[in-house]
């Protein structure tokens, strides 16, 4: 899989997609949606689609893309290039998001949370499948946050298509888990051949899963946490696991946003300057005020 | 400038972490 | 260790480079509010600098590999050294006496005054606001006494000097802005010759007591 773009530059996204095999322009096909890396504190999060002709589907089935939670990563690396070899029938696309995409999109101004980002990745790629001309029929979706919103918001933005949210749609749709595996391989990938922009010292990759959870990320964590900087960009900033280093590792950063002053508070304390005072102690020139400029009183 | 303020004086990784963008 | 960020002439560079103690932060008075405030002073060429600071809410610095906190940043320009004497000969004017220059500059509580002393061409400045007398028995030392219509005389030539410089530097004298967000290059340059002359008295009372401000607005 050639993720170079994102090896170029991993703090965005970057979508990557197969050949649309012709007899899904001709064909109803049924489309797989799904995730790999949502939990982790580390890493991109992947969402992928699958997509073959409804006619081939047991073909698809045969290819063994059980599901792809009981595969290993040798045996997912394995099926993703049967898939490409059967490329006749079988056509996938990916959407990578980087932890800084996730990370700013979740700590923004405006708030963008994790399942906004992931429904709309997901209907992103529904709607790049229809833009190539694939014939949709049906999308299988596996489910993330409350389904009914899920489904409906999707039926909503996909009148024409059947549309179907579903737990544990991996290991019940072939086109889900081969979705799902190629999702998998595409985060295992992006994960082991991440290039640290920050030049990580002693470049220590031994941070186990990635999942909060495990003892080796989060001692992985505090390793790396630096006072000004916070972490590498490999990090999901916007994970709880990482802020409570943050608070007890870094220092507090303070934006001009971030403290919403009271302004009347700053009338009130002046209301306390009698007349007279405020009159002796001369403001310096307006020249100097709408500058931001005032004289030197120490150093 | 940072339109931040760190309330620190110290030395800090500024090469390994910050690109200055034009 | 705390770092300063500095915005200096590019001139001054050399002189710190020709002599380890070339410039000098000194505490003077501010002559405007007779507070204290940081100077520059550079012993090679004799010339005094005023500095003052940018400051704003929620700034730090990156300088190099460190962190530095407030992200103030200071300026240092060319002062006329007179309205610092001026200041102690206002003062000492009020005894009405001549007196010798080293009994006028004198403060305990900003002693570096007396560096003051060793501007070249002292008295050809101090003309500009001074009476002087010269003792013929005693070793020809010089009196001097604070001059209030040379003074002035003096101050309304500065006032002109800055209504040419706010004209050619296309600085906004008329209505209050709220920011210089909102300067706009080609704001009604044809302000009012009074606007000029009111904003550069404003600008010059910033180095002057109140009461000579006042005088001075008059005059």
């Amino acid at each position: 899989m050639d993720l170079s773009e994102l090896e170029r530059d991993n703090t965005g996204r970057c979508r990557l997609n197969s050949p649309v095999p012709a007899v899904c322009r001709k064909q109803p096909c049924a489309l797989g949606v799904d995730e790999a890396g949502r939990g982790p504190v580390l890493g991109p999060m992947v969402y992928a689609i699958c997509y073959c002709p409804l006619s081939r589907l047991a073909d698809l089935e045969a290819l063994k893309v059980a599901d792809s939670k009981t595969l290993s990563e040798s045996e997912r690396d394995r099926l993703f290039a049967r898939m490409k070899e059967d490329g006749d029938f079988v056509g996938w696309a990916l959407d990578v998001l980087s932890p800084n995409l996730i990370s700013t999109s979740m700590l923004g101004r405006v708030k963008y949370n994790l399942n906004s980002l992931s429904h709309d990745t997901a209907a992103g790629l529904v709607q790049y499948a229809l833009d190539q001309g694939v014939k949709v029929a049906q999308v299988f979706v596996d489910t993330v946050g409350m389904p009914e919103t899920y489904q409906q918001r999707l039926q909503q933005r996909f009148p024409g298509i059947e549309v179907t949210v579903k737990a544990k749609a991996d290991s019940l749709y072939p086109v889900v888990s081969a979705a799902s595996i190629c999702a998998k391989v595409a985060r295992d990938q992006a994960v082991k051949n991440w290039k640290f922009v920050e030049k990580l010292q002693d470049s220590d990759t031994d941070y186990g899963s990635g999942y909060p959870n495990d003892p080796k990320t989060k001692a992985w964590l505090r390793r790396h946490v630096e006072p000004v900087f916070g972490f590498p960009q490999f990090v999901r900033f916007s994970w709880r696991t990482a802020q409570s280093i943050l608070e007890k590792e870094a220092e507090d950063v303070v934006w001009d946003d971030s403290v919403a002053e009271d302004q009347e508070g700053v009338g009130r304390i002046t209301a306390y300057f009698d007349e007279g005072l405020r009159s002796r102690t001369r403001l310096p020139h307006r020249y100097f005020q709408e500058r931001g400029l005032a004289p030197a009183a120490t150093l | 400038l940072l339109p931040c303020e760190v309330p620190v004086n110290q030395p800090a990784p500024v090469g390994r972490f910050f690109t200055p963008a034009i | 260790a705390r770092q300063h960020v500095f915005l200096l002439p590019e001139y001054l560079k050399d002189a710190s480079k020709k002599m380890k103690s070339g410039l000098m932060f000194i505490k003077l008075v501010n002559p405007c509010s007779g507070e204290g405030a940081i100077y520059l002073f550079n012993i090679c060429l004799q010339q005094l600098f005023e500095i003052k600071v940018f400051k704003e809410k929620h700034h730090s610095w990156f300088i190099n590999q460190s962190v530095q906190s407030g992200g103030l940043l200071h300026f240092a320009t060319p002062m006329d050294p007179l309205f610092l004497l001026l200041h102690y000969l206002i003062k000492a004017g009020k005894e009405g006496k001549f007196q010798p220059l080293d009994q006028v500059v004198v403060d305990d509580k900003f002693p570096n005054c007396i560096l003051l002393l060793k501007l070249p061409e002292l008295e050809k400045l101090l003309r500009h606001v001074t009476e002087e007398r010269v003792n013929p028995e005693i070793d020809k030392k010089k009196y001097y006494k604070f001059s209030k219509e040379k003074t002035l005389k003096w101050l309304e030539k500065k006032v002109n000097q800055t209504v040419a410089a706010l004209k050619t530097n296309n600085v906004n004298v008329g209505a209050r802005v709220q920011s210089t967000a909102f300067f706009s290059g080609d704001q009604d340059s044809s302000g009012k010759e009074e606007d000029y002359i009111r904003y550069a008295h404003g600008l010059i009372s910033d180095y002057i007591s109140k009461e000579l401000s006042d005088d001075l607005s008059k005059y």
